[in-house]
């Protein structure tokens, strides 16, 4: 369970 | 998406649509520092490069698109615009970019989460979206005489950033390896550099009198 690639915030 | 987050974003489209409305109905720009809005114009383009490759949902994607347009056309209409560039006043908007710039960028191919082209430039655009508001800050304190929208302007920017430090910490709480140190401190100083601005713009609003900031 690693961390998702890039960045979901603005 | 928490409401936190929600809040935050349609809180900063809620900005940059009274800063278009007041330049594209008033046609003036009297009082906005185009310092600001060009570092703003290259934080979102160093930021949103991604765009193209990395699609997280369709309201991101959308909200990207708004931001990047808006912040160029702010910039266009300053710049361009006939009638708008003639309210600009140069004279008082006199923050240097390069002082800002250069430090944002050293620190970070410094201090970044991953050394690449793309982590770095999205590090350099979360610092420098932190000190970006500096020279509107320094033109507002300068010309002292603020109209409605351009308060309302840095007021919905600054509830923005408030609201995204909620965001964080609810995510925190309710998110697993959620943590984000870099985006949290500069975010956090982000928001702090509003703290004089927010005191005085309650005060005004509290005594029902036009906000000016003390020289």
């Amino acid at each position: 369970d690693s961390e998702p690639e890039g960045h979901d915030e603005l | 998406m928490n409401i936190f987050r929600l809040a935050g974003d349609m809180t900063h489209l809620a900005s940059v649509l009274v800063l278009l409305l007041k330049i594209h109905t008033i046609k003036s720009c009297a009082g906005v520092s185009l310092k600001t809005q060009e570092l703003y114009a290259l934080v979102f383009a160093t930021r949103y490069l991604d765009i193209f490759f990395n699609f997280v949902s369709f309201y991101n994607t959308i909200m990207k698109l708004i931001f990047l347009g808006s912040s160029f056309s702010i910039v266009w209409y300053i710049r361009r615009h006939r009638i708008v560039r003639r309210s600009y006043d140069k004279d008082q908007d006199t923050f240097r970019h390069l002082f800002l710039l250069l430090p944002c960028l050293l620190l970070a191919l410094v201090i970044n989460e991953r050394f690449t082209f793309k982590e770095v430039l999205w590090t350099f655009s979360l610092y420098l979206e932190a000190v970006a508001i500096l020279p509107q800050l320094v033109l507002l304190q300068r010309t002292r005489n603020i109209d409605n929208l351009t308060g309302q302007y840095v007021f919905l920017l600054g509830a923005y950033r408030a609201l995204y430090i909620l965001n964080w910490i609810y995510r925190y709480f309710t998110e697993e390896h959620y943590v984000h140190w870099i985006t949290w401190i500069a975010g956090t100083i982000q928001t702090l550099l509003y703290g004089d601005f927010f005191y005085y713009y309650f005060q005004s609003w509290k005594n029902n009198v036009r906000l000016e900031l003390p020289a």
